[in-house]
């Protein structure tokens, strides 16, 4: 069986809230590693890559593999009933038919109780190889959320380029082009404002923005954000959560002209 | 303009 409590309710409130719009019904694959998430968009343009490692939740217990089929609209629904701070707590049988979730106010003695149905999904699992990118970039992801929004008032898609000049995000539309360029920065009282630029080679790739746009729903999970590009792979942007859990999308690039 | 590719093209089904 299953059983995982989570000290606050917001990540799980979070990260579902960040990957909805994308990805609709989903195995959540719990073993005694944790709870793993892999979908792709319906266009197969995108994929969401989740991991909430055992030492994210006190306590963790999965005896078996066990894989949780869940309508993220459902999810939403209940987990809009959980305050940011309530402790979570998921249950599942071995073989089970729901999931139960369980909502505990600290301050108050509010317990409450929901099962979500599972579902039969027979979804299609991608094999992602390691990869040494050729430029990683780490950087607010607050400015990362607003480069996108920005560009995207332009133009449908973005280029990035990065060079050991920095990384340039630029656009070109009907209305006319856009850019902005950052270097790599480092902010001594402020990490979390650092911008870090790791590059081997340079590297140029093309992107949809309404999808990058999309990502940064994730941006309250972290307050950096990792992008990784190599020419001609699909971009990862990864945010990364307490106890090595993370979040990541990769994003299949434009290609030709 | 560019084409959109998509992620079988980089990553196999397993």
């Amino acid at each position: 069986m299953l059983e995982a409590r989570l000290e606050q309710a917001n990540l799980l409130k979070k990260v579902v809230d960040a990957i909805k719009d994308l990805v609709q019904d989903c195995n959540f694959d719990c073993n005694d590693s944790g709870i793993a998430l892999q979908a792709m968009d319906n266009s197969h343009v995108a994929l969401v890559s989740m991991m909430l490692k055992s030492e994210s939740f006190s306590p963790f217990r999965c005896d078996r593999n066990i894989a949780l089929g869940i309508n993220l609209t459902s999810l939403t629904k209940v987990l809009r009933a959980a305050q940011n701070e309530d402790i979570l707590t998921l249950k599942a049988e071995d073989a089970p038919d729901v999931v139960n979730l369980v909502f505990e106010s600290a301050e108050s003695d509010r317990i409450s109780e929901y099962d979500i149905k599972l579902m039969d999904i027979d979804q299609e699992h991608l094999g992602i190889p390691e990869t040494e990118y050729a430029a990683t970039i780490s950087m607010p992801s607050a400015e990362f959320q607003r480069i996108c929004r920005d560009l995207m008032a332009l133009s449908e898609s973005v280029s990035i380029e990065c060079s050991k000049e920095g990384v340039k995000f630029a656009c070109q539309g009907d209305i006319g082009s856009g850019s902005v360029t950052l270097r790599s920065h480092t902010n001594v009282d402020k990490p979390e404002m650092n911008v870090e630029i790791d590059l081997t080679e340079p590297v140029s790739l093309t992107f949809s923005l309404k999808y990058l746009v999309g990502f940064c729903k994730a941006s309250s999970l972290s307050g950096q954000v990792k992008l990784c590009l190599s020419n001609e792979v699909p971009l990862l942007v990864e945010y990364a959560l307490a106890n090595n859990s993370y979040l990541r999308f990769y994003l299949a690039p434009k290609i030709g002209d | 303009t560019a084409q959109q590719s998509r992620l079988e093209g980089f990553f196999r089904p397993v």
